[in-house]
């Protein structure tokens, strides 16, 4: 599982 | 974009535009936290800062300008236009209670250490609080005009949106963001309390009253 940040959400 | 989020967002565009409409229509911002409102511009403008130098979509752009901008002209309706409404005697969360731990969670957590990412977290975790305020100054009063309890309701439906939203890029993108998720399911349980009176007594028809 990758740990990403969502930074494409509001 | 999947339509957890989409929906999530729409709820979040909605409070809004239905809390604008209160605060126009009654022409009080009685009930309103004005520090609650204060909270969410630092939410917006210290999350979106990368509306500068990171390009996602119009859409999320447009969203993004609109949060600051409505969060910004709420605070103005309540300070000027309105002012005489607004009565900060019952409005008295303390909010350095939230700020200082918030700054201190994202000076800890965060997914790189540089300004834009640092405050990134801070929004994050502050957005997951911004509402207690307003949930304070609820609980003091006992009870709410009908219209505020449908803003804070579809405030509350957004958060909790994201949640699946989030199940879903787990499984489809195979992301995990902690921070998002972890705030986010405190933001959510936050409203519980409320959404059982919402459920149980606003949409039956009755006005908002909580139990002496």
């Amino acid at each position: 599982t990758g740990s990403g940040s969502v930074h494409d959400e509001l | 974009m999947n339509l957890f989020r989409l929906f999530g967002d729409m709820s979040h565009l909605a409070s809004i535009l239905i809390l604008v409409h209160k605060i126009q229509t009654t022409r009080s911002c009685r009930g309103i936290s004005f520090k609650t409102q204060a909270l969410y511009v630092t939410v917006f403008v210290s999350r979106y800062l990368d509306l500068f130098y990171d390009w996602v979509s119009l859409y999320n752009f447009f969203m993004k300008v609109f949060f600051i901008s409505s969060s910004c002209y709420i605070l103005y309706l309540m300070k000027m236009k309105f002012r005489p409404t607004n009565d900060p005697s019952i409005d008295t969360f303390r909010i350095e209670y939230l700020l200082g731990p918030c700054a201190i969670l994202a000076l800890i957590f965060h997914y790189k250490f540089t300004v834009t990412e640092v405050l990134w977290s801070f929004s994050i975790f502050l957005e997951s609080v911004a509402i207690l305020p307003q949930l304070f100054m609820l609980q003091r009063t006992g009870e709410a005009e009908t219209i505020t309890t449908h803003y804070l309701a579809a405030l509350g439906a957004y958060r909790a949106f994201y949640i699946p939203n989030w199940i879903y890029r787990y499984w489809t993108e195979d992301i995990v963001d902690p921070i998002a998720v972890t705030s986010g399911i405190v933001q959510t349980a936050l409203y519980l309390d409320f959404f059982y009176v919402y459920f149980t007594k606003v949409l039956q028809g009755q006005k908002f009253e909580l139990p002496a």
